[in-house]
C-alpha cells in the first residue's frame, strides 16, 4: 500500500481535482484506491458524489475518536475507489487535539492497521501547513505537489519544501517527494510557459512529464458529482490524468 | 477609517489580487489605504513589491509582540498605499498565542490606536478559518468575499457565512458583509454564467454589480512586483478594479 498526500498551502492549485481524477484513473486500471478527504471544505467528498447526509462517519472521527478507516470508508460511483469523507468539524481539530502529545500521527496510526485493503491511498489536504496537513505528511510515503502555472504558486513552493524537510526529520524519516505536477496549463499564456520552464529548470526530474491542461470539463465535473473521467472520458483533462496515473506507476516501478 | 477584510477559506479565489488592486484603485483616487498581509505565504507583500529582506517588522510582530502598526507599515510604489508585510513566521501564530485569552482580538486592538492615519484598511486573509482569519474578522467593520465562478467556490460560501455569524455574536457585533465580488469571470464559460446567476439569485444585493473578468494581466502583474493598475492601467482587469472601488465607495456613502 502506497500513501500519497496531495499537499500545497497555496490555495486553488488543483489538489482536490488531482486527488479525485488521479484516484479514478488508478482505480480504472484495477488499482484499489482510498481517498482520504482531510479538508474541512469537503470538496473531494462532494466532487465524488458523497452527499452531506451520507457523511455520518468522517475523517474527524478517524483523527479524534480513532475510528478505524474500514468503519468510515464509503464506496463511490467509481469501482475500486472508496473515500473517507470530510465534514466542517475538521476545522476544529487543531483545538480538539491541542493537548494530545501524538496529535500529528493520528492518521498514520489509523492507516497502519489497514494496509491490506488498498494499493493506493490519496490524501487531499487543505490549503494550509496546519495539523491536518501535518497528519497527512506524517502518514504519507510520498507527497505529490500540484503546482499551478502562476507566479504566486511558484513562490509558495520553497515554504512547502522546507516544511517537508522538517517533517522528514521530526515525524517521518522516509517521506519522499513523489513529484510536482503542473496544473491548469494554458499553452496560449506566456506566464504559464515561463513558470513551467522555471519549475523544470530548478526542480528537474521532480517535475512530472505529464502536464494537466486548463480544461473546463475538469471544473464542470464536480457539479455533476462525478470525476471528469466519468463525466467526459475523452476530454483533454481526463486524458491527462490517465497519463499521470501511468507515469506515476512507471516512476514507482522504476524506483 | 473603514477596516475591510478579504476572506474566503476556499483557496485561489482572488483574495490577494483583490486586496492589492482594490487597494491601489482606492489610493489612486486619493484615499489613504493600508494593506495588512495576514497570510503566511506573503503574496500581497510580494505582489506589491516588498522584498523578503525588507520585512524586518511584519504582521507577526504586530500580533505577537503588539508592535504598533505605525512601526511596521511600509510605503509602497503606489502613492497613498502602505502595507504591513507578512513573513512565514505567521504560520506559527496559532501555537504561539494558544495560551492567551484575548488572542483573536490582537489585530483589532492594534488598529484601534491607528484610526487617524488611514481612510481604508484592507486585510488579506489566508485560505482558512483559523486564528489569523478570526483576527481579521474581529478587527473588521466589514467582510468582502471574493467568489470565484466555480462550483467548489459556491460550496464553501455557506461555511463562511456561518462563521461570520459566529464571529458577530462572539467577537464583533458590528461586523457586516460589505459584499461578494465575482472573480475570474469568463463569459465564454457556461459554468461561470451558472455560478454567477446562482450567486445573484441566492445572495441578491450582496453581490457587487462589478464583476472581475479572468484577465491574464492580473496574474502577470505580481511577477513585475506591482499592481495591475500600474502594470497595465487600461487592461480589463485594472478597469474592473477601478469600477469596484467606485462601487464600494458609493455603496458605503449610500449606507
Ligand atoms: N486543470 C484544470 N482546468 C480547469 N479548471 C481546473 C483545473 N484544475 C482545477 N480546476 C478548477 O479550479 C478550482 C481549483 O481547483 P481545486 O479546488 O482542485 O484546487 P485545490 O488546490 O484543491 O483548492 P483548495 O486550496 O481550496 O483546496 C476548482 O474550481 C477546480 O474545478
Ligand atoms: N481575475 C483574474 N484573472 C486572472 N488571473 C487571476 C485573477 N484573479 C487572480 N488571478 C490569479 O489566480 C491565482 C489565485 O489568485 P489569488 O492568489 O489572488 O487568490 P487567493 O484567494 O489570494 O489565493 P490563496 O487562497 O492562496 O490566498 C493567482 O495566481 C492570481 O494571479
Ligand atoms: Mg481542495
Ligand atoms: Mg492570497
Amino acid at each position: 500500500m502506497k500513501v500519497i498526500s496531495l499537499a500545497n498551502q497555496k490555495g486553488g492549485v488543483g489538489k482536490t481535482t488531482t486527488a479525485i481524477n488521479l484516484g479514478t484513473a488508478l482505480a480504472a486500471v484495477g488499482q484499489r484506491v482510498l481517498l482520504v478527504d482531510l479538508d474541512p471544505q469537503g470538496n473531494a467528498s462532494t466532487g465524488i458524489g458523497i452527499e452531506n447526509s451520507a457523511r455520518q462517519k468522517s475523517t474527524y472521527d478517524v483523527l479524534v475518536e480513532r475510528l478505524p478507516i474500514s468503519a468510515a470508508a464509503l464506496p463511490t460511483i467509481v469501482p475500486n475507489l472508496s473515500i473517507v469523507p470530510a465534514t466542517s468539524d475538521l476545522s476544529s481539530v487543531d483545538i480538539t487535539l491541542s493537548g494530545e502529545s501524538n496529535r500529528a500521527n493520528r492518521l498514520r496510526d489509523c492507516l497502519r492497521s489497514e494496509s491490506g485493503d488498498y494499493d493506493y491511498v490519496l490524501v487531499d489536504c487543505p490549503p494550509a501547513l496546519n495539523l491536518l496537513t501535518l497528519n497527512a505528511l506524517s502518514a504519507a510515503n510520498s507527497v505529490l505537489v500540484p503546482l499551478q502555472c502562476e507566479f504566486f504558486a511558484l513562490e509558495g513552493l520553497t515554504q512547502l519544501l522546507s516544511t517537508i524537510k522538517e517533517v522528514r526529520s521530526a515525524l517521518n524519516p522516509k517521506l519522499e517527494i513523489e513529484g510536482i505536477v503542473l496544473t491548469m496549463y494554458d499553452r496560449r499564456n506566456n506566464l504559464c510557459h515561463q513558470v513551467a520552464a522555471d519549475a523544470r529548470q530548478t526542480l528537474g526530474e521532480m517535475v512530472f512529464e505529464t502536464v494537466i491542461p486548463r480544461n473546463v470539463r475538469l471544473s464542470e465535473a464536480p457539479s455533476h458529482a462525478m470525476p471528469a473521467l466519468l463525466y467526459d472520458e475523452t476530454s483533454a483533462g481526463s486524458l491527462a490524468y490517465q497519463r499521470l496515473a501511468a507515469e506515476l506507476r512507471s516512476r514507482s516501478a522504476g524506483a
